[in-house]
């Protein structure tokens, strides 16, 4: 474990807590997507199927076990807690997030460590967590302005992958034949495609004004 | 199990 690989989990985590609280608090998910919550719960599904299996460490196990959880819980409130549901706006949030797991899986079967189920599923969940953010982006972008912690949300989302790439040139550079090209190459387009958002999120925080995506 | 090294990151 290193520094960035710390403050990775740690903002991915404060990004998970983020939107529970706009949840909780506003008992709403208006400018959230239920389709990115919905390929979010899928990743870890399937990255975590080694959850019992491969003990690592009892961080390791526990940040698992809450990424599921609340990954699941987030998905349960957009889709059935009576106030929250009624405040998700399906119009907007139309994204054909299906064809991102088709394409990701099928790209998986083709490009993996080992040909194995779980090696397979876990190439799977990488792939697809590049690209789970576009149906949010899309989101943000058609629903004009962006509440204070959808946007946070969405940044600590994009930064806890970029504090990856720290935390894996880190480990090249001080680790002997450590390599990680799937997750380095996937982590650098799923930062990647935050680019726009942080810019016009660097915009808002140095004019002080509301976050606004370009339609 | 798989090698636990190979992945040990979340």
């Amino acid at each position: 474990m290193n520094i960035f690989r710390l403050a990775g989990d740690m903002t991915h985590l404060l990004s998970i807590l983020v939107l529970l609280l706009k949840i909780y608090a506003t008992k709403s998910c208006s400018g959230v997507s239920r389709k990115t919550q919905e390929l979010y719960a899928i990743v870890f599904l399937a990255r975590y199927l080694d959850l019992f299996t491969d003990f690592i460490s009892v961080y390791n196990t526990f940040m698992k076990i809450v990424f599921i959880a609340s990954s699941l819980a987030i998905v349960w409130c957009i889709r059935v807690h009576p106030m929250v549901k009624r405040s998700y706006d399906k119009d907007l949030d139309t994204f054909r997030h299906y064809l991102l797991v088709a394409a990701s899986f099928l790209l998986a079967l083709f490009l993996h460590e080992k040909f194995t189920f779980l090696e397979i599923f876990w190439a799977f969940s990488i792939y697809l967590e590049a690209v789970a953010i576009l149906p949010q982006l899309v989101l943000l972008q058609r629903s004009g302005n962006v509440d204070n912690l959808t946007g946070q949300y969405v940044f600590f989302l994009g930064a806890y992958r970029g504090l990856y790439i720290l935390n894996w040139i880190y480990r090249y550079l001080t680790e002997p034949r450590f390599t990680r090209w799937i997750a380095c190459v996937s982590g650098v387009v799923q930062t990647a495609l935050y680019a726009d958002f942080f810019y016009y999120y660097f915009i808002s925080w140095k004019n002080n004004s509301k976050l606004k995506l370009p339609a | 199990g798989r090698d636990a090294r190979s992945k040990d990151e979340l």
